[in-house]
């Protein structure tokens, strides 16, 4: 029984167990803020303290690239940092803080500058910023694009939140509705995160998806060859699917994999804080995770990660695995009208636009990733 | 000119308050994206540096590889630079990779670089941000060097985490609005 998810709830259903900390002090995890939000050291060692005593951790953030005010905490600024420090626990964190120094400054793209200019940075990134696709040029894009490509050559591995309106929805000029993909969660050089719930809320159950979670189809981006089998697989045997009108079943489609995303306690201005939900909540989660893998790969002598989705996709294609949990319950929200009624796509087994492949089981994800 | 964004929206965000234009010696920052070299190339190295069943799995690109794989050309780096010159735009800042450039200048200086652009102050809480609330162009010789123009258009991100509490509220409101 639990009254929330808090990190040892977490690390419960994830199968990580008090030992699964970082144990490599060269081995480091990132998460970027957007927003003109801070987190507060104190809200951090006072979530520690309430919440992470069962396991080894820090209560400190190592580096902030950019600028911190002292100000009030924003909730989004805490918690990326309070859980991307309890799964990737005692991992060497950073946080990018770029609201823009100026105020003609893009603030992502000064957090894409920033990471093309550094030479030493850390080898995951857990972002929770989205944009809907029509409203971006496709020029604009298509270079974000480029960027990411950079960062998986160098061997870092990004992760976006896949957004909190299930498949969204745009109304066209003609009155009709289309769903409505969010980038960068639709490049397919990211590694993208959906959300879950448990399907009891007070127990630590089997998941099911969480309704807001983000999903789709990418007008923009082609799907990739890494993916191509997987979704093929889901478009065939969902027993219903949207009407094709909806969405671009060529397209990149996302998220790649999932992990709680409700009901999450948060320490924010001194204060713990019960039901924060969304996508921002579960991308931070897999992060630490992703960093933690990271940190044994380092000990084999192996390189980390980088690029996941080719290695992902890989290993669950090839055959009957428990290394992520398969979420085969629940739809996520769109489009209010009488086509749709309101719902987008629903999870089912392996791949689905609603939960990725599923959400982690670390012993087996680990074994599985180590030698992939 | 050429517009290399006009497929971009203009919308303003509706917590975003138009202020006016800025005044002309105001200085903005504008981020100019280069065209990069062998991005084919690079598509390329992705797949093989991140698929497990190929040799080169894991061996990755240094910054200073990455730098020498995708950095302009020369002729990119020297058409921009000449162009900003002849504004009178100079000590732009770049990156490792030299495929960005930060420059300060004017919004006077701005909207003579970029036909079309107009500078507006917009706030939202305690932020404020200058954005062009129309569609900037370039000159044509640059469509090859440039790929697009940041610190126009686009407003800084409003997104903030769920509560459960307002997405229960959210989701009855549209299953009110649906049975009605």
């Amino acid at each position: 029984f639990h009254l929330g998810v808090t990190p040892s709830v977490i690390r419960k259903r994830y199968n990580l167990t008090d030992g699964d900390i970082g144990a490599l002090p060269n081995n480091s995890q990132a998460c970027a803020q957007f927003l003109e939000q801070y987190f507060h050291p104190a809200d951090l060692a006072e979530f520690m303290k309430l919440f992470a005593s069962s396991f080894g951790h820090r209560s400190r953030v190592d580096q902030v690239v950019g600028h911190q005010e002292l100000g009030k905490a924003g909730l989004e600024a805490s918690l990326d940092v309070e859980y991307i420090m309890s799964t990737g626990a005692n991992i060497s964190t950073w946080v990018f803080s770029n609201a823009g120094r100026h105020e003609s400054q893009e603030p992502f793209l000064a957090w894409l500058l920033l990471l093309s200019n550094m030479s030493s940075v850390p080898w995951v990134h857990s972002v929770s910023y989205g944009d809907d696709e029509d409203s971006l040029s496709r020029a604009y894009m298509e270079r974000v694009n480029v960027e990411f490509m950079k960062a998986a050559a160098r061997g870092l591995t990004v992760l976006f939140a896949s957004g909190d309106a299930g498949a969204g929805c745009r109304k066209l000029a003609g009155g009709s509705h289309t769903f409505r993909p969010s980038f960068p969660a639709s490049s397919p050089y990211v590694t993208t995160v959906g959300g879950t719930a448990f399907k009891n809320p007070f127990r630590v159950t089997w998941e099911v998806t969480d309704y807001i979670s983000g999903g789709g189809f990418s007008n923009v981006f082609p799907m990739p060859d890494y993916q191509a089998a997987a979704v093929r697989n889901f478009l065939h045997s969902a027993p219903k699917l949207p009407p094709l009108s909806y969405y671009n079943s060529s397209g990149r489609a996302y998220p790649d994999l999932a992990a709680l995303s409700d009901n999450y306690w948060v320490v924010t201005n001194r204060i713990p804080l019960p039901w924060v939900s969304g996508t921002s909540a579960s991308t931070p989660v897999v992060g630490g995770i992703m960093a933690l893998i990271n940190d044994r790969r380092l000990q084999k002598g192996l390189p980390p990660l980088g690029f996941l989705n080719p290695a992902l996709y890989k290993l669950q294609e090839k055959g009957p695995t428990d290394a992520l949990y398969d979420v085969t319950q629940g739809c996520h929200l769109s489009c209010l009208d009488a086509a749709v009624e309101g719902q987008g796509f629903c999870a089912g087994p392996s791949w689905d636009p609603v939960s990725g492949w599923g959400t982690p089981n670390f012993p087996q994800l680990l074994k599985a990733l180590l030698n992939p | 000119g050429w517009a290399p964004e006009q497929d971009q929206s203009l919308r303003v965000p509706a917590e975003w308050r138009h202020l006016g234009p800025v005044a002309p010696l105001d200085e903005l920052v504008l981020t100019f994206a280069l065209r990069q070299q062998n991005v084919e190339h690079l598509v390329k190295l992705v797949g093989r540096v991140s698929d497990p069943d190929s040799p080169q799995y894991g061996k990755y690109l240094s910054l200073e590889e990455l730098r020498t794989l995708v950095q302009p050309s020369l002729l990119t780096l020297s058409t921009v630079h000449k162009w900003l010159g002849a504004y009178g735009i100079k000590g732009c800042k770049t990156i490792s990779t030299l495929d960005f450039l930060e420059c300060v200048m004017p919004a006077s200086t701005a909207e003579r670089l970029l036909p079309g652009a107009q500078f507006h102050r917009y706030e939202s809480g305690q932020r404020s941000a200058v954005r062009s609330p129309v569609p900037y162009t370039l000159h044509e010789d640059l469509a090859e060097h440039i790929d697009f123009v940041g610190g126009l258009h686009r407003f800084p991100a409003e997104r903030k985490v769920v509560t459960r509490a307002s997405g229960k509220e959210e989701a009855t409101a549209r299953y009110q609005q649906r049975a009605a």
